[in-house]
């Protein structure tokens, strides 16, 4: 006899969102750039049964970019979401569970990001500023400025860039560029890689101390810069997951 | 013969008195805001 077929799971019930819960924390430590993501909203849920305890699900799931990088080990719990003057940046999702014996566990997934449209935000918020291209060449330029200000001043490890997180660009009431950017430190001191620059190497996956900058730079109607660097600190790798995921182990700011 | 029956057509069947639309499953709710 043919097992009755099973209700229909709302996408806000808690079985749902265990599975929500399973899929965006597996994007996340999946994930190579940029930020972490949580949950906005369960678009779509369903669920195939292939034996006694033994489901497949099949989860669309709408994301929100937060302020969290992802190198940082900052639970995503405790990461703020971007808001949408920030200039908000969408994930949408679609991801294949299997929930054996009661365990969820990720078969696959896949995701699309886009940002929220210029025009959006300039409705709502028409001096806020816009999100820029990362290749923007006032984008690189206050990258490489900000960074060469941090370096100039520390005392700690010469830090070098990852890659840019985001850039917006603001023009109205001063023309500001604000830039976010991950950093890994190397094995000289800023003071030797005055010197000898060349030879300054990232420091090897299991020694490496990475961090996150913002900066502020404003070009008119005055030139200022700001700058502020906070490196993660030593990660202890483990063999399942890639190296720049992992959980670090301790903080320090500069 | 077939006989061909009129059929009283509704647009809409009307709900009876009292009736409550039972809740969408999906999409859930927003836990942020929309964009």
């Amino acid at each position: 006899v043919p097992a009755p077929p099973l209700a229909p799971l709302g996408c806000d019930d808690p079985e749902s969102e265990a599975a929500a819960e399973v899929a965006v924390s597996y994007i996340n430590s999946h994930s190579h750039h940029g930020y972490k993501f949580a949950l906005n909203r369960i678009e779509n849920i369903r669920v195939l049964p292939q034996g006694p305890n033994n489901d497949i699900i099949f989860l669309e799931l709408d994301l929100l970019e937060t302020k969290c990088h992802v190198l940082s080990p900052t639970p995503l719990e405790n990461c703020t979401v971007r808001s949408f003057a920030e200039h908000a940046v969408e994930g949408d999702c679609d991801i294949k569970l299997q929930k054996l014996d009661g365990k969820i566990t990720v078969l696959a997934s896949k995701c699309h990001s886009h940002a929220d449209s210029n025009e959006d935000v300039a409705q709502l918020c028409p001096d806020c500023p816009l999100l820029a291209s990362l290749n923007n060449t006032e984008v690189t330029t206050a990258v490489t400025a900000a960074l060469g200000d941090h370096n100039s001043k520390t005392a700690d490890a010469y830090l070098k860039l990852l890659e840019i997180g985001r850039a917006q660009i603001q023009y109205h009431p001063a023309h500001v560029v604000y830039v976010e950017f991950a950093v890994a430190a190397t094995n000289c001191s800023a003071e030797e890689a005055k010197v000898h620059v060349e030879a300054c190497q990232l420091l090897p996956d299991d020694q490496s101390n990475f961090g996150f900058c913002t900066a502020t730079v404003v070009k008119r109607p005055s030139e200022d810069l700001q700058v502020n660097c906070q490196l993660y600190g030593h990660q202890v790798p483990t063999p399942d997951t890639p190296f720049f995921f992992r959980v670090f182990q301790s903080t320090s700011t500069s | 013969p077939v006989a061909k029956r009129a059929v009283a057509q509704h647009d809409k069947v009307p709900h009876p008195v009292g009736f409550v639309s039972p809740p969408l499953l999906c999409p859930g709710k927003v836990r942020h805001f929309k964009i």
